[in-house]
Protein backbone atom coordinates (compact mmCIF):
# COMPACT_ATOMS: atom_id res chain seq x y z
CA UNK A 1 0.00 0.00 0.00
CA UNK A 2 1.21 3.15 -0.75
CA UNK A 3 1.19 6.65 0.46
CA UNK A 4 -1.73 7.95 -1.72
CA UNK A 5 -4.16 4.98 -1.08
CA UNK A 6 -3.76 5.06 2.71
CA UNK A 7 -4.35 8.94 2.55
CA UNK A 8 -7.61 7.96 0.28
CA UNK A 9 -8.85 5.97 3.10
CA UNK A 10 -7.88 8.05 6.07
CA UNK A 11 -10.03 10.52 4.38
CA UNK A 12 -13.02 8.54 3.39
CA UNK A 13 -13.25 7.21 7.17
CA UNK A 14 -12.79 10.70 7.93
CA UNK A 15 -15.74 11.24 5.91
CA UNK A 16 -17.73 9.24 7.82
CA UNK A 17 -16.67 9.84 11.12
CA UNK A 18 -17.51 13.37 10.57
CA UNK A 19 -20.89 12.23 9.52
CA UNK A 20 -21.60 10.25 12.04
CA UNK A 21 -20.83 12.85 14.59
CA UNK A 22 -22.78 15.51 13.00
CA UNK A 23 -26.04 12.90 13.32
CA UNK A 24 -25.32 11.65 16.82
CA UNK A 25 -24.01 15.48 18.03
CA UNK A 26 -27.03 17.58 16.85
CA UNK A 27 -29.29 14.63 16.21
CA UNK A 28 -29.94 16.22 13.01
CA UNK A 29 -29.60 14.97 9.52
CA UNK A 30 -30.69 18.38 7.64
CA UNK A 31 -28.38 18.58 4.76
CA UNK A 32 -27.56 15.20 4.13
CA UNK A 33 -29.32 13.47 1.21
CA UNK A 34 -30.37 10.02 2.19
CA UNK A 35 -30.22 8.79 -1.29
CA UNK A 36 -26.40 9.13 -1.30
CA UNK A 37 -26.33 6.98 1.68
CA UNK A 38 -28.21 4.46 0.45
CA UNK A 39 -26.61 4.68 -2.72
CA UNK A 40 -23.17 4.52 -0.74
CA UNK A 41 -24.61 1.52 1.09
CA UNK A 42 -25.36 -0.64 -2.40
CA UNK A 43 -21.82 0.44 -3.28
CA UNK A 44 -20.11 -0.87 -0.21
CA UNK A 45 -22.55 -4.37 -0.15
CA UNK A 46 -21.73 -4.99 -3.81
CA UNK A 47 -18.17 -4.32 -3.95
CA UNK A 48 -16.94 -6.17 -0.72
CA UNK A 49 -18.48 -9.33 -1.90
CA UNK A 50 -15.07 -10.80 -1.47
CA UNK A 51 -15.23 -10.70 2.51
CA UNK A 52 -17.00 -13.83 2.61
CA UNK A 53 -14.51 -15.94 0.24
CA UNK A 54 -10.93 -14.10 0.60
CA UNK A 55 -9.06 -12.85 3.16
CA UNK A 56 -6.56 -9.94 1.97
CA UNK A 57 -5.61 -8.27 5.23
CA UNK A 58 -6.55 -7.67 8.12
CA UNK A 59 -6.65 -3.93 7.34
CA UNK A 60 -8.77 -4.48 4.62
CA UNK A 61 -11.55 -6.63 6.19
CA UNK A 62 -11.64 -4.28 8.90
CA UNK A 63 -12.15 -0.93 7.03
CA UNK A 64 -14.97 -3.03 4.73
CA UNK A 65 -17.01 -3.63 7.82
CA UNK A 66 -16.15 -0.47 9.07
CA UNK A 67 -17.60 1.31 5.97
CA UNK A 68 -20.92 -1.13 5.59
CA UNK A 69 -21.66 -1.03 8.86
CA UNK A 70 -21.41 3.05 8.87
CA UNK A 71 -23.49 3.21 6.12
CA UNK A 72 -26.26 0.98 7.19
CA UNK A 73 -26.17 2.82 10.44
CA UNK A 74 -26.90 5.85 8.59
CA UNK A 75 -29.22 5.29 6.70
CA UNK A 76 -31.10 3.49 9.64
CA UNK A 77 -30.68 6.63 11.22
CA UNK A 78 -32.57 8.99 8.69
CA UNK A 79 -35.25 6.48 7.98
CA UNK A 80 -36.20 5.13 11.50
CA UNK A 81 -34.58 7.08 13.83
CA UNK A 82 -37.21 8.95 16.21
CA UNK A 83 -35.48 12.22 16.77
CA UNK A 84 -32.53 12.26 13.52
CA UNK A 85 -35.94 11.56 10.70
CA UNK A 86 -37.75 14.38 11.59
CA UNK A 87 -34.90 16.13 10.46
CA UNK A 88 -34.68 14.99 7.26
CA UNK A 89 -35.22 17.22 4.15
CA UNK A 90 -37.65 14.83 2.12
CA UNK A 91 -38.66 17.31 -0.07
CA UNK A 92 -35.27 18.83 -1.21
CA UNK A 93 -33.89 15.33 -1.15
CA UNK A 94 -35.59 14.76 -4.37
CA UNK A 95 -33.04 13.68 -6.96
CA UNK A 96 -34.21 10.03 -8.67
CA UNK A 97 -31.43 7.77 -7.43
CA UNK A 98 -33.39 4.59 -9.38
CA UNK A 99 -31.94 5.92 -12.24
CA UNK A 100 -28.57 5.96 -10.95
CA UNK A 101 -28.83 2.29 -10.11
CA UNK A 102 -30.59 1.35 -13.42
CA UNK A 103 -27.57 3.06 -15.42
CA UNK A 104 -24.64 1.40 -13.50
CA UNK A 105 -26.47 -1.80 -13.56
CA UNK A 106 -26.83 -1.34 -17.29
CA UNK A 107 -23.23 -0.13 -17.60
CA UNK A 108 -21.98 -3.44 -15.70
CA UNK A 109 -23.57 -5.80 -18.16
CA UNK A 110 -22.11 -4.12 -20.78
CA UNK A 111 -18.27 -3.72 -19.57
CA UNK A 112 -16.93 -5.71 -16.94
CA UNK A 113 -14.10 -7.83 -17.09
CA UNK A 114 -15.42 -11.32 -16.74
CA UNK A 115 -19.52 -12.23 -16.81
CA UNK A 116 -19.35 -13.66 -13.22
CA UNK A 117 -21.95 -12.15 -10.71
CA UNK A 118 -18.73 -10.57 -8.40
CA UNK A 119 -17.12 -8.99 -12.02
CA UNK A 120 -20.41 -8.20 -12.35
CA UNK A 121 -21.07 -6.66 -9.54
CA UNK A 122 -17.50 -4.96 -8.97
CA UNK A 123 -17.97 -3.09 -12.11
CA UNK A 124 -21.26 -1.95 -10.61
CA UNK A 125 -20.33 -0.58 -7.89
CA UNK A 126 -17.49 1.26 -9.32
CA UNK A 127 -19.84 2.79 -11.25
CA UNK A 128 -22.51 3.42 -8.77
CA UNK A 129 -19.99 5.22 -6.60
CA UNK A 130 -18.75 7.76 -9.52
CA UNK A 131 -22.24 9.17 -9.37
CA UNK A 132 -23.63 8.58 -5.97
CA UNK A 133 -22.75 11.67 -5.08
CA UNK A 134 -25.12 13.15 -6.97
CA UNK A 135 -28.78 13.33 -4.72
CA UNK A 136 -26.09 15.11 -1.77
CA UNK A 137 -24.73 17.87 -4.53
CA UNK A 138 -28.19 18.67 -5.32
CA UNK A 139 -29.12 18.60 -2.05
CA UNK A 140 -26.37 21.27 -1.04
CA UNK A 141 -26.73 23.24 -3.71
CA UNK A 142 -30.97 23.73 -2.89
CA UNK A 143 -30.08 24.14 1.15
CA UNK A 144 -29.36 27.93 1.92
CA UNK A 145 -27.36 27.33 4.93
CA UNK A 146 -25.04 24.42 4.46
CA UNK A 147 -23.56 23.37 8.14
CA UNK A 148 -19.65 23.29 8.79
CA UNK A 149 -19.71 19.75 9.41
CA UNK A 150 -21.48 18.82 6.07
CA UNK A 151 -19.42 20.72 4.15
CA UNK A 152 -16.32 19.21 5.72
CA UNK A 153 -18.27 15.63 5.24
CA UNK A 154 -18.49 16.29 1.33
CA UNK A 155 -14.80 18.00 1.44
CA UNK A 156 -13.55 14.74 3.21
CA UNK A 157 -15.05 12.13 0.44
CA UNK A 158 -13.82 14.53 -2.51
CA UNK A 159 -10.63 14.08 -0.68
CA UNK A 160 -10.74 10.83 -0.67
CA UNK A 161 -11.11 10.49 -4.80
CA UNK A 162 -8.69 12.74 -5.49
CA UNK A 163 -6.14 10.32 -3.32
CA UNK A 164 -7.44 7.18 -5.21
CA UNK A 165 -6.57 9.12 -8.50
CA UNK A 166 -3.18 9.41 -7.21
CA UNK A 167 -2.43 6.24 -5.85
CA UNK A 168 -3.28 4.52 -9.31
CA UNK A 169 -1.36 7.42 -10.94
CA UNK A 170 1.58 6.06 -8.55
CA UNK A 171 0.82 2.35 -9.60
CA UNK A 172 0.45 2.74 -12.46
CA UNK A 173 4.48 3.85 -12.69
CA UNK A 174 6.02 1.84 -9.95
CA UNK A 175 3.59 -1.75 -10.68
CA UNK A 176 4.25 -4.03 -13.41
CA UNK A 177 0.89 -4.97 -14.37
CA UNK A 178 -1.27 -2.34 -15.76
CA UNK A 179 -4.02 -0.86 -13.78
CA UNK A 180 -7.49 -1.35 -15.14
CA UNK A 181 -9.48 1.11 -17.29
CA UNK A 182 -12.71 0.67 -15.73
CA UNK A 183 -11.74 2.41 -12.58
CA UNK A 184 -9.66 4.97 -13.59
CA UNK A 185 -12.62 6.54 -16.09
CA UNK A 186 -15.03 5.77 -13.34
CA UNK A 187 -12.68 7.44 -10.57
CA UNK A 188 -12.27 10.63 -12.89
CA UNK A 189 -15.65 11.21 -13.57
CA UNK A 190 -16.56 11.26 -9.83
CA UNK A 191 -13.43 13.20 -8.87
CA UNK A 192 -14.40 15.79 -11.59
CA UNK A 193 -18.09 16.05 -9.97
CA UNK A 194 -16.78 17.51 -7.12
CA UNK A 195 -14.42 20.12 -8.07
CA UNK A 196 -16.90 22.27 -8.85
CA UNK A 197 -18.12 21.95 -5.35
CA UNK A 198 -14.59 21.97 -4.09
CA UNK A 199 -14.20 25.49 -5.64
CA UNK A 200 -16.72 26.68 -3.60
CA UNK A 201 -15.59 25.16 -0.38
CA UNK A 202 -12.23 26.97 -1.04
CA UNK A 203 -14.06 30.80 -1.69
CA UNK A 204 -16.31 30.47 1.40
CA UNK A 205 -13.12 28.57 3.47
CA UNK A 206 -11.12 31.91 2.36
CA UNK A 207 -13.46 34.12 2.69
CA UNK A 208 -14.51 32.87 6.02
CA UNK A 209 -18.41 32.58 4.86
CA UNK A 210 -20.58 29.91 5.37
CA UNK A 211 -20.36 27.99 2.49
CA UNK A 212 -23.44 27.86 -0.34
CA UNK A 213 -23.64 26.60 -3.74
CA UNK A 214 -24.85 28.53 -6.43
CA UNK A 215 -28.48 27.55 -7.50
CA UNK B 1 1.37 -4.59 0.23
CA UNK B 2 2.09 -4.19 -3.45
CA UNK B 3 0.86 -7.56 -4.81
CA UNK B 4 -3.01 -6.18 -4.35
CA UNK B 5 -4.90 -5.86 -7.47
CA UNK B 6 -7.14 -2.67 -7.98
CA UNK B 7 -10.19 -4.68 -7.02
CA UNK B 8 -8.84 -5.39 -3.10
CA UNK B 9 -8.56 -1.51 -2.98
CA UNK B 10 -11.19 0.01 -0.79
Amino acid sequence: MNVFRFAGDMTHLFSVLVLLLKIYATKSCSGISLKTQELYALVFLTRYLDLLTDFISLYNTVMKLVFISSSLAIVWCMRAHPVVRRTYDKDQDTFRHYTLVAGSLVLALLFHDRFTIREVCWAFSIYLEAVAILPQLVLLQRSRNVDNLTGQYVFFLGAYRAFYILNWIYRYFTEQHFSRWIPWIAGLVQTGLYADFFYYYYLSWKNNVKLQLPA
Amino acid sequence: TSSESIKDEL
